[in-house]
């Protein structure tokens, strides 16, 4: 599951 | 971090500090769309809301904060020091025609219903057609100052090194992040007929110029 996940690129 | 990212990263940064080197040294922006810049604020600003609510890594924060900071200022110039220079009456690509298209994605492909996820979403899908007002206009009027140009090849190449960012990601981490992947082939692509003139012919060291 992508929930909580954190968006690490710009 | 690879250094495919690293590099595109890089090469974001350039182009953007190209591109306040042309403003600036010209004293002008014409050629410049500013329909595309304001897409760039607005990319920014959407996807940068998690900068006060979750910490990646310094280099992260210090990022978001100059794309948001330097795209304003473009802005600035644009609008208020050089807006003699700007002349909206080729800059006449239809913003809706690419901010509705973009809501209505982010509502169907998203990685979770909350505003953060919406706009995260939405701005992925913004920044990979905001430079089609720039090359509109660049089509319309058929040529472009050579120093215009390697703007715009620093930010293809931007787009460009984030795809080997996600080969390597997906074969070191297993990460694939599908709206991201998506969104940034068909940005990179609208790249290609820019790119094919660029090098035939600006790195050759002729003028940019459209056949009529």
């Amino acid at each position: 599951s992508h929930e909580h996940r954190e968006h690490d690129e710009l | 971090m690879n250094i495919f990212r690293f590099f595109g990263d890089l090469s974001h940064l350039a182009s953007i500090f190209i591109l306040i080197h042309k403003i600036t040294t010209t004293r002008s922006c014409r050629g410049i769309s500013f329909k595309t810049q304001a897409l760039y604020v607005t990319v920014f600003v959407t996807r940068y809301l998690d900068l006060f609510t979750s910490y990646v890594s310094l280099y992260n924060t210090v990022m978001k904060i100059f794309f948001i900071a330097s795209s304003c200022y473009i802005l600035y110039l644009m609008r208020v020091r050089y807006r003699p220079t700007n002349d909206p009456s080729i800059d006449t690509f239809r913003l809706e025609y690419l901010v509705g298209p973009c809501v209505v994605l982010a509502l169907i492909f998203n990685y979770g219903y909350n505003p953060t996820e919406l706009l995260w979403s939405f701005s992925i899908f913004l920044e990979s057609v905001a430079i089609l007002p720039q090359l509109f206009m660049l089509q319309r009027t058929g040529e472009a100052e050579t120093i215009t140009t390697h703007y715009l090849a620093a930010l293809g190449a931007y787009r460009a090194l984030y795809i080997p960012n996600w080969i390597y990601r997906y074969f070191s981490e297993g990460y694939v992040d599908p709206i991201s992947v998506t969104a940034g082939l068909v940005q990179t692509g609208l790249y290609l007929d820019f790119f094919y003139v660029y090098f035939t012919k600006v790195l050759q060291g002729q003028k940019f110029e459209l056949p009529a």
